[in-house]
């Protein structure tokens, strides 16, 4: 932690109005609180959208999310690609302007989905990353 | 609307109401590269569709073998493992290549037999197909005609058949010669492929349909179907299509006619990755000229 001379407080506090406030760095309780970037759980159901009249496959799809922090030291993190290290480090040198690495899908997967048109034809399309398979830090 | 709590459980985030419920069919329906909710006319059977034996026609069980053999691969990529849809459809290597490489695959129901209009002799051998919900910016890769050959049926026929010239009918295999045309304007018809017979053979014939199913998709208005006309291959005589065996729009549902036709979709690549759709910016954000000589296809507002 650099040391406060008074400009600088002013400096920062005034960085702290532009940049929304929390520093990562600065309420340390607050970082560790928050969890290292991982896959989350997130179901899209068409059977909850109410069509099954006309979606033939699948019942819904798991297409999950990623979220988490990609703190400093990144080594505690999967998947961390290599520069996602010099990301980290230039954010630290310069919190307010260079954003840390996202925590982001690194591995995604397809799905098809089969249905019914308006003149019950039969359709089946075949859509790309539409599944988190994993997350990393980029 | 249930997500992941952080601690590994999933929570009931909110009951979204009618109208958040709306917006949110409305962003996934746009996900999957749809403009509306699809209402067919074939509801299906409330049970798990995919185990349905019955109600369901030779369209959509083709479809959905289709849909059982597709495998994900270690690339996120979907493969076909062809073994259950080679032996229900008895497929060919290139219709799998097609199945491979294609984004989109439809299967359409035959119409022909409602058709009016036109003026042809075997109400049996006229196929229609509706081609108005194929996607847009889409290419065709290939289409066929899938016809079923149903053995008994040709026994049958050979039984009742008069015995005219006896040596054409005693035991010996007949063969027969089944040529497809495409009705052109004033029922013209324009060949497209013919092919050999034999009054052993039984299953799936498919016929390649995919120069007039092009032609359909750049003039609408000019599809009028296609024209099967059957003939016995030693004398020529014309002879109806339930005589050679083919099922036709009264025969088993499983065993209907009807066409696949296989679409690699053209958008731009990102468009693709991104699953189908840019999100749009609304109208306000956009000054015209930024989109003056974009060669970026016109977007659909959202």
């Amino acid at each position: 932690i650099r040391r406060q001379t008074p400009n600088n407080n002013k400096k920062r506090s005034k960085d702290n109005e532009e940049f929304g406030g929390w520093n990562p760095y600065a309420d340390l309780d607050a970082r560790l609180s928050r969890r290292s970037c991982q896959k989350k759980n997130l179901y899209v159901s068409f059977r909850d959208l109410g069509w099954q009249d006309w979606i033939i496959a699948p019942d819904g799809y798991a297409a999950s999310y990623c979220n988490g922090e990609c703190s400093f030291p990144l080594n505690a993190h999967m998947n961390a690609s290599n520069h996602a290290i010099v990301q980290t480090l230039v954010h630290l040198m310069n919190p307010y302007r260079v954003p840390k690495p996202c925590c982001a899908p690194i591995k995604l997967s397809s799905i098809s989905v089969l249905y019914f048109d308006d003149n019950s034809n039969v359709i089946l399309k075949k859509y790309r990353n539409m599944v988190v398979k994993s997350c990393g830090c980029h | 609307f249930y997500y992941d709590n952080g601690v590994d459980q999933t929570v009931v985030h909110k009951h979204l109401n009618k109208r958040e419920k709306k917006e949110m069919q409305s962003e996934i329906l746009h996900l999957l590269g749809l403009e509306h909710r699809p209402r067919p006319v074939l509801m299906l059977p409330s049970k798990k569709k995919l185990e349905v034996d019955d109600g369901l026609s030779s369209a959509p069980r083709f479809l959905i073998d289709v849909y059982q053999s597709l495998t994900e691969e270690d690339s996120g990529e979907l493969k076909l493992t062809p073994d259950l849809i080679e032996r229900e459809f008895n497929v060919s290597d290139s219709d799998v290549h097609s199945m491979d490489e294609a984004d989109i695959i439809m299967s359409f129901v035959n119409r022909g037999q409602h058709l009016h209009g036109i003026r042809h002799h075997h109400s049996f051998g006229r196929f229609w197909f509706d081609l108005s919900e194929v996607p847009a910016q889409t290419t065709v890769i290939s289409a066929e005609l899938r016809l079923y050959i149903n053995l008994t049926m040709v026994q049958e026929n050979m039984n009742t058949t008069e015995k005219a010239d006896e040596e054409e009918t005693e035991g010996k295999s007949q063969n027969f010669s089944i040529t497809l045309y495409e009705i052109g304007l004033e029922d013209s018809l324009i060949y497209i492929d013919s092919m050999e017979i034999d009054s052993h053979q039984e299953g799936w014939v498919a016929v390649n349909v995919s120069v007039p199913l092009q032609k359909w998709l750049v003039k609408p208005e000019e599809n009028f179907g296609l024209q099967l006309v059957c003939r016995l291959s030693t004398s020529g005589k014309q002879i109806s299509a339930r005589e050679v065996g083919l099922v036709g729009s009264h025969g088993n549902d499983k065993l209907q006619p009807f066409m696949v036709a296989f679409f690699r979709s053209s958008m731009p690549s990102t468009q693709k990755q991104l699953g189908q759709q840019l999100p749009v910016p609304p109208k306000e954000l956009i000054d015209d000229e930024d989109f003056e000589n974009d060669e970026v296809p016109k977007r659909s507002s959202r």
